[in-house]
C-alpha cells in the first residue's frame, strides 16, 4: 500500500493534480482512495461529478462518531476510485485541522484507510495541527510539493519541507519527501526556478504540468482531465505522473532554505 | 484610536497594503502601530528598511515572556511608524496562530497598544485559533478584506466573512466589516467582481489598488511606494487609501455567500 500526500498553498493547484492522479490511478487498474484535508472539501469534486460531498467533521459533530457509518462519508467516483472530505469547522471556530483529525481517527476506527494506493490532498499555507497530522502520525510516507514558481508558493513549499525535516529528524515517522511536482503559472524559466528550488532542497521535479485550458474544461464539465479529455496531452502529463509516482524511489529528507537563500533563488 | 486589521488570502497584498498604508497615516502625523500576525513575519519589512525584526514568539521563547522587553520586539520605522511581529512557530509544531496569541498578550501587558490608529495585517488563509484573535478579543474594531478577482481570494475573504458574523452573533465584540479593498492581479471586469462581492456580502468597495511597477521597485530598495515614489500615482492611492480608512463609518455584519452564489458570481 502506497500513502502518498500532496501538500502546497492554497490554490496551487492540488486537488486538480490529486484528482486526475486518482484517476489515472483508477484507470490504470489500482483501488485508489483520496481524502480531501482542505477545509474547502472540493478535493474529490470532479471525482464525484461535482456531486455534494458530506463531510467527516460535519457528520460527526452532527451525530456523534459512533453513528456515522463509513457508506455516509466515503462514496466512489470515477474510475472506481474512493473519495473522503474532511471538512473543517466554521471559520472563527476551533482549529482548521479538526477535520483532518475526526477524518484520520474515523477511517481508521472502521479500517477503511486501505488501498493500492492512498492519496491524501493537503492544505500547506499553514503546517500544524491536523494539517501536519497526514506527516506526522505515518500515514503519508511520500510527500509531494505542488508549487508554480512564485515566490510565495516555494515559501509554502519550504515551509512543509521545514516540517518533513523537523519530524524526520525526531525519528518517529516515516514521512519523506518524494518530489516537488511543477503546476505551472506560465511565468518565465519557471520550470529552471523549480527546479533549481528542488535540487535545492534536496529533492528532485518529478513532473511539470503545463498550465492548460482543458483544466478549466473539464472543470466546468466537473470531471477530471482524465475522463473530460483523454486523448490530450494534459491527460498523458497525469498519466506520466501517475507511472512515475509508481515508482519512485528517490525520497529524501529535505534541507529547507533560509529565507535569503530561497528569495536569491527566486529573483536570480 | 483606532483599531483596524487586514485579512486576507496570504499572498494577496496585506502586508504591502498595510504597510504603505500605515506609512501615509504616520505622513499624515499619525501615531502607527503595525503589527504583523503572519507566521511570514515580513509585514513591516518595507518600513524597517529590510532591518530584520526579531520576532514576540521568537524572544518570548528563548527567554520567556517576563524577560522580554518592549524595545525588543516593537522598531520605530518610516515615518515614526511602530513596528513589532508575531511569528509563528516551526511549521509543523504546534499551532500556526500562537505567535499571535503570545504577541497580544505581551502588548497588552506592557500598554503598548496605545497609536492614534493600530494596523493589524492578519493571515486569512485560515481563520482559526491565534488567526481569530486580532477580531475576537475586541482589538481590532473594523475589519478589511483584501482580495483580488480571483476566486482563490474571494473564497478566503468569504470565509473571514464568516467568521466576523459569527463573532458578531455571539455579540461578544465589537468586530465589524469596514469594507473590501482590491489589490489587482489585473484581471479582466476585476473591479466590477469585487465590488459585486462586496455589495453581496453586505459591504463596500473601500479601494481599488491597480497592480504597479513601482510596488515592485519599491520593494527592491526596501521602501513602501510612499517613500520610494512618493510623486507616484500609486503613492496618491494609498495616501487616499488612508484618509477614507479615517473617515470610514460605514461598518457592517457581513452577510457570507454560499459556495454556489460565490462561484456564481466569479463566473458570470
Ligand atoms: N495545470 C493547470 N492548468 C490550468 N488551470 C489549473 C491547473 N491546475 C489547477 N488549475 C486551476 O487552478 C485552480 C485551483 O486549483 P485547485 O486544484 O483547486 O488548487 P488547490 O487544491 O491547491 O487549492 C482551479 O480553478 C483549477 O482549475
Ligand atoms: N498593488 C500591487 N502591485 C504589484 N505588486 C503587488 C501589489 N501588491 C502586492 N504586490 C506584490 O505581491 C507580493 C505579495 O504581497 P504581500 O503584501 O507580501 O502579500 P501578503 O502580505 O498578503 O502575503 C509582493 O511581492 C508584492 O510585491
Ligand atoms: S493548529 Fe493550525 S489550524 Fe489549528 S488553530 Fe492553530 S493555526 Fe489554526
Ligand atoms: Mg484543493
Ligand atoms: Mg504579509
Amino acid at each position: 500500500m502506497k500513502q502518498i500526500a500532496l501538500y502546497g498553498k492554497g490554490g496551487i493547484g492540488k486537488s486538480t493534480t490529486s484528482a486526475n492522479l486518482s484517476a489515472a490511478l483508477g484507470e490504470s487498474g489500482r483501488s485508489v482512495l483520496q481524502v480531501g484535508c482542505d477545509p474547502k472539501h472540493d478535493s474529490t469534486r470532479m471525482l464525484m461529478h461535482g456531486e455534494p460531498m458530506p463531510t467527516v467533521l460535519d457528520l460527526v459533530r452532527e451525530r456523534g462518531a459512533p453513528n456515522v457509518a463509513l457508506e455516509d462519508v466515503v462514496r466512489t467516483g470515477y474510475a472506481g476510485v474512493r473519495c473522503v472530505e474532511a471538512g473543517g469547522p466554521e471559520p472563527g471556530i476551533g482549529c482548521a485541522g479538526r477535520g483532518i483529525i475526526a477524518t484520520f481517527q474515523l477511517l481508521e476506527a472502521r479500517g477503511a484507510l486501505e488501498a493500492d494506493v492512498i492519496v491524501y490532498d493537503v492544505l500547506g499555507d499553514v503546517v500544524c495541527g491536523g494539517f501536519a497530522m497526514p506527516m506526522r502520525e505515518g500515514y503519508a510516507e511520500e510527500v509531494y510539493l505542488v508549487s508554480s514558481g512564485e515566490l510565495m508558493s516555494l515559501y509554502a513549499a519550504n515551509n512543509i519541507a521545514k516540517a518533513i525535516a523537523r519530524l524526520a529528524e525526531r525519528g518517529r515517522c516515516r514521512c519523506r519527501l518524494a518530489g516537488v511536482i511543477l503546476n505551472a503559472k506560465g511565468m518565465e524559466r519557471e520550470e529552471g526556478l523549480v527546479g533549481a528550488f528542488a535540487a535545492a532542497i534536496n529533492s528532485h521535479l518529478v513532473a511539470a504540468i503545463p498550465r492548460d485550458r482543458s483544466v478549466q474544461l473539464a472543470e466546468l464539465h466537473r470531471q477530471t482531465v482524465i475522463e473530460y479529455a483523454p486523448d490530450s496531452d494534459q491527460a498523458e502529463v497525469y498519466r506520466r505522473l501517475a507511472a512515475d509516482v509508481l515508482r519512485n524511489d528517490d525520497l529524501s529528507i529535505p534541507r529547507p532554505l533560509s529565507q535569503d537563500v530561497l528569495e536569491s533563488l527566486a529573483f536570480e
